[in-house]
């Protein structure tokens, strides 16, 4: 697969955290991710969004961060927390 | 899914538009009008009542902001976010729903670009009553755009919306048996103005064509939307091919300045270099800028190189963004980016294999396939080929126009009776390829 910009992986992570699939990035030590996180986050992304869990920002996950949407998250914070616990 | 943050405790909410687009082309009645039906489609089916109020407080305030409104879901100018709604409870913000004013809302529209204002008020008036995103590709909940939702007023909620709003708030009881007459409705519906704003809401005439039983005088593709035009009406479809409405609309209300006395048309087609919709008629033609005819029309078809008997079929084929005409057994080739018919032409429609020879219309689909159209029937010729798919003819009704079985098996429609162009009645068979007599069986 092509490989993808820092940009894009950029908006994959702010899209991600926006949504509630990864914590907001704390704002003093703008925490970074792992590369698990983020994959986890990426497939639950994708379940939720109804294409390929892969696991990674291929083609069809971009176009799905792209579509327009509601503001709201579709996981909420206390969830994700509970989660990474 | 997530779990259900919270529910109105009362059964009777107020809401209120407090602030409208900035720049829209809807009218503040018909943003009020969508409103309401986009509570209704909640309302219908819960205990839940939605009344209007006009003074500062109400459970549902209704904005159309934009970028940073203090409110920590900043929009984001066209597309990305688009709406977002607070949940019940007693926080002053609680059931606010917020619309992005930068989108370009849309009502019944071909907007590919556009938002549907009311398929995206039914999604955020979920979140006001207490629905949270799904991922269930069917719910109206899920977080994702998916395009207009069909009219307003025969809008139906998908059943995994149902059943998650029951679980909140139980069964209203005009749906269960128990129904009573809901005496409770005094004020009027607000009116959804049908299609554009200013068109008549009177029901059309008795002699208006049966879409079931009939042959068509043209058929065209104008902006990603299909329109079956016979005598003084048409028909309309979206571009998922649902029919806008049953009931036929007169022509020359939708579109003006056509003469009055017009009582069919014989070819439509929208011109590919510039989107300017061709009405063909006898040996005129008129020229349409969205529904409002251009200055200088009627003009003689002879402008194209046409003979002046007429047309009876004109589409853009999609291979070569040439446009088609086809008339008696013939077609020509014209060039609408040249202004200028190719030479060699006319030829024989024998070269399109499967083709009728007398056609009703023709049209170029989202597929980008060819369909020609002929009493009841249509052939479908897929892009870049000049012969007719297998599996056709197959039934307009059928396929395009939401006619089910039974009324396919009308006297009228199983014999086939067609009236030609001229207006004799001629019987005409039904055949396949290979000749032999077709006939269907429904029950």
């Amino acid at each position: 697969a092509p490989s993808l910009t820092a940009e894009q992986i950029n908006m994959g992570v702010d899209w991600l955290s926006k949504f509630g699939y990864l914590p907001p990035p704390d704002p003093v030590t703008g925490q970074l991710q792992t590369k698990e996180a983020l994959t986890k986050a990426i497939k639950a992304m994708q379940r939720f969004g109804g294409v390929e869990e892969s696991g990674e920002l291929d083609e069809a996950t971009l176009v799905l961060m792209k579509t327009p949407r509601c503001s709201l998250p579709d996981v909420n914070e206390s969830e994700t927390a509970r989660r990474k616990r | 899914t997530l779990t259900t943050p919270s529910k109105w405790s009362k059964r009777h909410l107020s809401w209120r538009v407090r602030t409208f687009p900035k720049e829209s082309h809807l009218g503040h009645d018909t943003i009020r009008a969508l409103m309401y039906y986009a509570l209704k489609v909640w309302s219908d089916i819960t205990p839940l009542n939605f009344h209007e109020v006009a003074g500062s407080e109400a459970d549902i305030q209704i904005d159309f902001s934009r970028a940073d409104h203090n409110d920590g879901y900043p929009f984001d100018g066209p597309g990305g976010t688009v709406a977002h709604a607070f949940f019940p409870g007693d926080h002053h913000t609680s059931g606010e729903t917020h619309f992005d004013d930068d989108e370009s809302w849309t009502f019944r529209s071909s907007d590919a670009h556009g938002m549907d204002l009311f398929a995206v008020a039914v999604h955020e008036f979920g979140h006001a009553i207490g629905l949270a995103h799904t991922s269930a590709i069917e719910s109206v909940m899920r977080p994702y755009y998916q395009g207009p939702v069909g009219d307003p007023l025969k809008y139906d909620l998908p059943y995994e919306d149902k059943v998650r709003v029951w679980q909140l708030y139980g069964v209203r009881d005009s749906v269960s048996h128990m129904a009573r007459p809901d005496m409770t409705r005094t004020a009027e519906p607000p009116v959804l103005p049908d299609l554009p704003e200013n068109r008549s809401t009177l029901p059309p005439a008795r002699d208006a064509p049966d879409r079931c039983n009939t042959d068509f005088d043209a058929v065209a593709q104008i902006r990603g939307e299909a329109f079956f035009f016979k005598g003084k009406y048409f028909w309309r479809l979206t571009r998922e091919k649902h029919l806008v409405s049953l009931r036929p609309a007169q022509i020359l209300r939708f579109w003006r300045g056509l003469p009055i006395n017009l009582d069919s048309v014989d070819a439509v087609y929208e011109r590919p270099v510039d989107h300017k919709i061709v009405f063909f008629k006898g040996g005129k033609y008129w020229v349409f800028k969205d529904n409002n005819v251009e200055e200088g029309y009627p003009r003689p078809i002879s402008d194209f190189g046409l003979p002046l008997d007429g047309v009876d079929a004109a589409f853009v084929w999609t291979h070569n963004d040439k446009t088609y005409f086809f008339k008696d057994g013939l077609y020509w080739r014209y060039d609408d980016h040249e202004r200028r018919m190719d030479t060699g032409y006319p030829k024989d429609v024998v070269l399109w294999k499967g083709v009728p020879a007398l056609l009703d219309d023709a049209m170029r689909w989202l597929d980008g396939a060819s369909y020609f159209f002929k009493g009841t029937e249509y052939w479908r010729v897929k892009d870049n080929e000049i012969e007719v798919e297998a599996g056709y003819p197959r039934s307009i009704g059928r396929d395009w126009l939401v006619c089910t079985e039974m009324q396919s098996d009308s006297p009228a429609t199983h014999t086939n009776e067609t009236r030609s162009r001229q207006g004799q009645k001629q019987h005409q068979e039904s055949r396949s390829e290979n000749g032999y007599e077709v006939c269907s069986c429904t029950s």
